[in-house]
């Protein structure tokens, strides 16, 4: 996502976190974020040229036009190194963290506030579907459309293009009338879904394949379709996708959480 | 629920 995207995923998170979890988060904050996640958590796309082993992290390769994920197969970098991928990141971010919060005396020296910043990124850009798109089209980057009159990629269109058109049409230009919504659909229609997106199987801490799977089926059933090279999205594509956007903002925040 | 899980110690991690 972009930074409005991200800041809504942990504006989410922050609603929902324990006791435990704020106070864990607050330690781990530097004093500039004032105690709010959400102001850093576009952070790693601010240093991925500085930090430039981070970059492949942001986003897994589906193999052209298959509408699935597999870790093994898909979670690599160009290099063919494997785990170097947006799920393995989250895997082992949340691994970082959980071994110095279960073990106070663990002996890893691990960055935590990095761990923690690059999980609540990570974890946001998991849910929105062209960041597990396919390799050969660099997950929509190269796709070239119009956004109404604007010229664009289909990757820009979902991290950034969506979300500030529904921003002036729905909200005011106010991103925190946009969470406020977001919130009251998390309470109302979807509370039924929450402790389902909150679950993992086997009692998992995070499940990032499975968050990746349903990332690769929508970029497939709605990013993709319809948004072949050179085509103007307008009010039909627009309409039909923000609901599918606000979902994946919901999940990624619950989840996250 | 990922950071609610990391900062109570209950849960295993998903393997990679």
């Amino acid at each position: 996502w972009g930074k409005e995207g991200h800041y809504v995923v942990c504006k989410i998170t922050q609603e929902y976190l324990s006791e435990d979890a704020l106070f864990a988060v607050k330690q781990l904050l530097p004093d500039s974020a004032h105690g709010d996640l959400a102001a850093l958590c576009s952070w790693p796309d601010e240093i991925r040229f500085h930090y430039h082993w981070s970059s492949a992290l942001h986003y897994a390769d589906t193999p052209d036009f298959l509408c699935n994920y597999q870790y093994c197969r898909d979670c690599h970098d160009s290099y063919g190194r494997k785990h170097r991928c947006l799920t393995g990141a989250i895997h082992n971010y949340t691994m970082q963290l959980k071994l110095a919060y279960a073990d106070a005396s663990s002996k890893f020296n691990y960055n935590l506030t990095e761990a923690l910043l690059f999980l609540s990124h990570f974890v946001g850009d998991v849910h929105q579907p062209l960041h597990v798109g396919f390799t050969g089209d660099l997950g929509g980057n190269s796709i070239t459309v119009r956004w109404y009159r604007r010229k664009t990629n289909l990757h820009h269109v979902w991290d950034n293009m969506i979300i500030e058109s529904a921003l002036k049409m729905f909200y005011g230009s106010d991103l925190s009338t946009m969470i406020q919504a977001i919130q009251q659909n998390i309470t109302d229609i979807w509370s039924n879904d929450v402790s389902i997106w909150e679950h993992c199987a086997h009692n998992y801490t995070a499940c990032p394949d499975w968050y990746a799977s349903e990332s690769v089926s929508l970029a497939c059933k709605f990013a993709y379709r319809n948004a072949t090279p050179g085509s103007t999205l307008k009010d039909e594509y627009f309409l039909s996708r923000l609901p599918i956007v606000e979902k994946r903002l919901a999940q990624g925040g619950v989840r996250l959480t | 629920a990922i950071l609610n899980r990391i900062f109570t110690s209950k849960t295993g991690i998903a393997q990679a």
